[in-house]
This record gives C-alpha cells, structure tokens and sequence, in this order.
C-alpha cells in the first residue's frame, strides 16, 4: 500500500529535482502536465513502468530510505564557483 | 553513471570525522569509513588520510535535523546522509537520528552509505543502474558488497585507472601474471598538491587574447580552467613565452590583442606568445608617468583604461591621452573601500575585477565602485576557488 501522500510525493519531487520548487507567489500550482512529466522523468530514472501517474509502485518507492542528493543535478545546482 | 562536473584536482586526499555518531564506538567508524573510502581507492589511483584535526579536504559529521546548511535531515528513514561535491567542499552529512549499524541486518548499514556518499564527494552524481552503489536508494545491507561496473567506469572517469604497479619483476618489467589494471587514465589529476595549493601567493595573473587566464609564480605558469587548474601545468615561462624572465610584476592584454608584462624597470609586449618586436623597453618611456617595480595591473572593462598599482597607491593610465597619466595621479588605493595594499596580482573575470594578495582574493564591485566587503565571503581562499584545492 502506498505510504506517503500526493503532497508528500510532490515535495519528494521537488526536493530530489524532479520539480521546480513551489513558487510561494503563485500559490504554489503545479500544472497537470508539468507533475506527470515530473513523475514520468522519476519512473525512468528508478526504472519503473513509465505512467506519469502516482501508483503504487511509484508511492513505495518514494517511501524507500534514500540518499539526500538531488538525482538531477543540472546548471543551477549549488552555489557557483568564485 | 553520471558526473556531476567537478572533481579533485589531487589524487591525495585527507578527511576528519568531526562529529561521531552517539551509537556506534569512535575507532569502529573509523574502520567502517576507511573501508568506504577504499572501495573507491581500490579502482583508482587516490589514496584517503584520515587526520584528527586541522584543516582537511572531506569533512564528515554525524548531525541531527538542521545542521547549518540549510538541508535538514528527516528523522528515523526518509533520507539517510547527503554530501557535497568537489566544487562545494565535499563534505559529508549523516542523519544521526538513523541506526548506523555495522554487519548487521538491522538498522542501516554505514559502510555502504558513507561510500556512497564518498562517490559525491568525489564527484558522482546518481546513477540510473539500480545495482550501481551511486543509485540513490537504501537496498539493504548487502554483506558481500562489491562496487558496480556502473560505479568503477565513473569513478574511472573522473579519476582514471589505478596505475600498474611494479610487482618487484627483474628489470621493472611486470610479470606474465602481474596486475590487469590499465596503464591509460582519462583526464589524470596533478600528481601532487598542486605548489599553488601549498603556497598560493603568486606573481601575476592575467587573461590572454585567446581568453585563457594564466598564472605566473617564479618561473612556472599555469592555466586555469572553470574548475582549477589545467592538466600538464606548471610550464617553464621561458619555454612558452620566448625571452620572458620568470618572477614577473604584472601582467595584462590590451584591447588591441596585446600582452604586456612588466618586471622592475622593464616590460615586454607579446602577441600570444611572440614578442611583438624589441623588448625589453624601460616602463619609463612606454609608459610614461608610471613607476617601476609596481605590484600589478589591470584593463577595466568599465572604461578601458589600464590602472597600474603599487603599495598604497594606483595610477590611472590612458594610451589615448597626453599625458597618459592625469597630475591628479596617484590616489591612494584605500578611496576603493576594501582594496588591500600591496597586492599581488588582479584580473577581469565574467564582469568583476578581482584582486590577489597572499592566500586570498577579493572582487571589486563595479556598481557600487568598491569592493564586496559587505559579503562575508570575501576576503576568500585563491587556492579553493582559483585553483580547486
């Protein structure tokens, strides 16, 4: 059974770089789209079947004790040299 | 695998265990760390000293909740540690509030998470293979753990392949049944602590035509790239740049393409690395109104101009102008709040001038004209950012 919430999942998202961080003037909205893609891009990296959804698999593996280091680390990430 | 885009620039690396977690006994963690250390050890050429105090280059804490750097951990599961990679420091942060276990089933297993996390420091991103040991999920403790092929060509990558090593074979040769390690390495860090890391005072700096920024330190230079310094540097001077003595004062590139540099009394004018005519010519007559024997020089973007220094003083030196120098010159460097006196070297990098003394840098604002004193970052280390100690 799935142990951690849709909420908890999206901050999962965005905590790993999956998502961009809730933008707190916009209310904090994520576009479908924009969350499915996310999801889709987190079942590839882990290897699951790639649903854009929230099932179950996805929610154990959420629920997995992991590494704090963000999965994409892309231009942005961290402070930049000098 | 995945790079994350920086790495150590040299193979001997030092750590500390500042902060022990309160289940396990000290010297058990140092054990259990040094085994994770050498699971990356084992496939290249770097090698872990663990130290008890002072400055090192992996610093590892055992830390509850939030613990000064803005990433708090979570409690029991969740996440279990997070490190840094080279470009950021390299540190590693456990959540103490886990079970660190040792060869146990229970609890969480602190040989395969550290060495994990020392794939960050080290400069591994995650990996998409989920029997790599850089996959960022827990698996359990696995009692015959072996690093991934995944986990090798990475760390291999960055680092290169452990050396052949001599097996005592008659006349050096390795023996029919010797070591099967590759004799090739890809990008191979510097074999030492770079002299820049040890003693990072130099002579000058400055960027060349081709947009290259090198350093001059006695009679060596190095180039710089994004991230440290270029592999196969230190040079000879006088190798590269034809008739150029080594401890030069300062350098810079002229908006006409043009290299100057100056020793004493004397300068030289290259384009590249040809002397653009006779030289060496007096600063006196080339640049009149300048003095000798000054500490460094340096084209501001913001009107072109060349701004020599010296001690306390700087001058403000115009080509296109007679004089060259205004009778207004020299001005003491302290109506720039922030700017040392005596500098050693300076140079434009991405919009900011930035200044060298000793061990460390400082950046000159040019919007608020004066240096970003209010930024507690700075003075900051040269060899940590400049030369990716």
């Amino acid at each position: 059974a799935p142990v951690i919430s849709q909420t908890a999942a999206m901050n999962y998202l965005s905590q790993f770089g999956y998502l961009q961080p809730m933008n707190p003037t916009s209310g904090g909205i994520i576009s479908q789209d924009a969350l499915s893609k996310a999801v889709a891009e987190f079942q590839a990296f882990a290897g699951l079947n790639i649903t854009g959804d929230f099932d179950e698999e996805t929610f154990k593996l959420m629920a997995l004790p992991r590494c704090g280091v963000k999965d994409k680390v892309g231009p942005g990430f961290g402070r930049s040299k000098r | 695998y995945a790079l994350q885009g920086s790495r150590w620039r040299v193979k001997k690396l030092t750590y500390k265990i500042s902060k022990y977690p309160r289940n396990l006994p000290q010297h058990k963690v140092d054990v259990e760390l040094n085994k994770a250390f050498k699971v990356w050890s084992e496939y290249t050429d770097l090698t872990f000293i663990q130290k008890k105090s002072g400055q090192v280059h992996i610093e590892i804490r055992f830390e509850k909740g939030e613990h000064g750097d803005g990433d708090p951990f979570d409690g029991p599961g969740g996440t279990l540690a997070h490190a840094y990679f080279p470009v950021y420091g390299g540190d590693a942060h456990f959540d103490d509030a886990e079970q660190w276990t040792i060869d146990s089933f229970r609890g969480t297993n602190l040989f395969q998470v550290a060495a994990h996390e020392f794939g960050h420091s080290l400069g591994l991103s995650h990996s998409d293979v989920k029997s790599a040991l850089m996959a960022p999920f827990y698996r359990g403790y696995e009692p015959y753990f072996q690093l991934d092929d995944d986990d090798i060509q990475g760390i291999q990558s960055l680092y290169g392949k452990k050396s052949v090593k001599n097996d005592g074979g008659s006349g050096g040769v390795p023996s029919g049944g010797g070591p099967r390690y590759g004799t090739t390495t890809t990008s191979p860090p510097s074999e030492e602590d770079s002299e820049l890391c040890t003693d990072p005072k130099i002579d000058t700096m400055f960027n060349s035509a081709e947009g290259h920024i090198y350093v001059f330190k006695g009679d060596r230079y190095w180039r710089l790239t994004a991230d440290g310094v270029a592999v196969g540097y230190p040079k000879l001077i006088s190798h590269s740049w034809k008739g150029l003595p080594g401890n030069i004062d300062a350098a810079f590139t002229y908006k006409n393409g043009k290299t100057y540099f100056f020793k004493g009394s004397k300068y030289w004018r290259y384009v590249g690395k040809r002397m653009d005519g006779d030289y060496p010519k007096e600063i006196s007559e080339g640049f009149t109104g300048i003095p000798d024997n000054i500490d460094t020089a340096t084209v501001w973007t913001g009107n072109g101009k060349i701004y020599f220094y010296k001690g306390t003083k700087f001058w403000r030196f115009d080509p296109a102008q007679k004089p060259p120098v205004k009778n207004t010159y020299p001005k003491l460097t302290s109506n720039w709040e922030g700017i040392p006196n005596n500098l050693d070297a300076s140079i434009v990098y991405r919009g900011y001038t930035y200044f060298f003394k000793g061990d460390a840098y400082y950046r000159f604002n040019d919007r608020t004209f004066s240096m970003d004193i209010a930024d507690p970052a700075f003075p900051r280390s040269t060899a940590y950012w400049w030369f990716g100690c």
